[in-house]
């Protein structure tokens, strides 16, 4: 989506610091 | 519970109160420690994860400022002493683990966007937090398209309209937009004693 489309927290959601998944990459 | 194990909180007494107060069987509160030490060895072992081995496993690098980053360390710091302890670990990823409810999940998104800790998310943090995730992102926006995202944000979650989210409307806002949770879930936390299969050679106890 286009960040016109896209409200705030969906563009700060993505941030790689909240993606704490990353965690469980070997 | 040896001294040894005591120290490495393996002891079946801290492992089962850790259990006890999380989603997580003591089996997998033994995997859990695997990752743990993983993360706290990193850069200095000595069984605490800081900020910058947290930064190291989630950006890949120990270096820079992340504002989220700060966040989720802030918050995983229960006892605020500049470190992560392992049952602090354990509590803050019981939040992330499928079976805990949405609320939980829900709650902890707005104490970690609540960056000033009023008990609202303001329209300038969510500014700051939209102009952080920008150069994170090496994007750029016009002034104007950020007062505009900002604005259909407010007029969507601020449903009182006086310049901040409170909890109760950001609950009703994620209930309407649950993607915005998604991050809050991580379903390795479900098979977390076949992520990490090592446990096995250290466990006190057959689940």
């Amino acid at each position: 989506a286009s960040p016109v489309t896209m409200n705030a927290f969906e563009l700060i959601s993505k941030s790689r610091g909240l993606d704490l998944a990353t965690l469980f990459e070997k | 519970c040896s001294p040894e194990s005591q120290k490495r909180l393996r002891c079946y007494d801290n492992l089962s109160l850790l259990a006890s107060e999380t989603r997580f069987s003591v089996n997998e509160v033994e995997a859990l420690y695997e990752l743990f030490k993983k993360l706290s060895s990193s850069i200095i072992d000595d069984g605490l994860i800081h900020k910058e081995e947290l930064q190291l496993a989630l950006l890949r690098s120990p270096y820079g400022e992340n504002l989220f980053l700060d966040r989720v360390f802030d918050l995983f710091d229960e006892k605020r002493n500049g470190v992560i302890e392992f049952d602090e670990f354990v509590h803050a990823l019981s939040i992330f683990h499928p079976h805990a409810p949405m609320e939980e999940k829900s709650d902890f998104v707005f104490k970690l966007y609540d960056l000033r800790q009023t008990g609202f998310i303001e329209r300038e943090e969510v500014k700051q937090m939209v102009i952080a995730i920008l150069m994170e992102s090496d994007m750029r926006l016009s002034d104007e398209l950020l007062e505009a995202i900002l604005d259909k944000t407010f007029a969507d979650a601020d449903t009182d309209m006086d310049g901040r989210i409170s909890k109760e409307e950001w609950k009703v806002f994620v209930s309407k937009h649950p993607s915005l949770l998604k991050n809050m879930t991580l379903p390795y936390l479900k098979d977390i004693t076949t992520v990490f299969p090592s446990f096995i050679f250290n466990t006190e106890v057959e689940d």
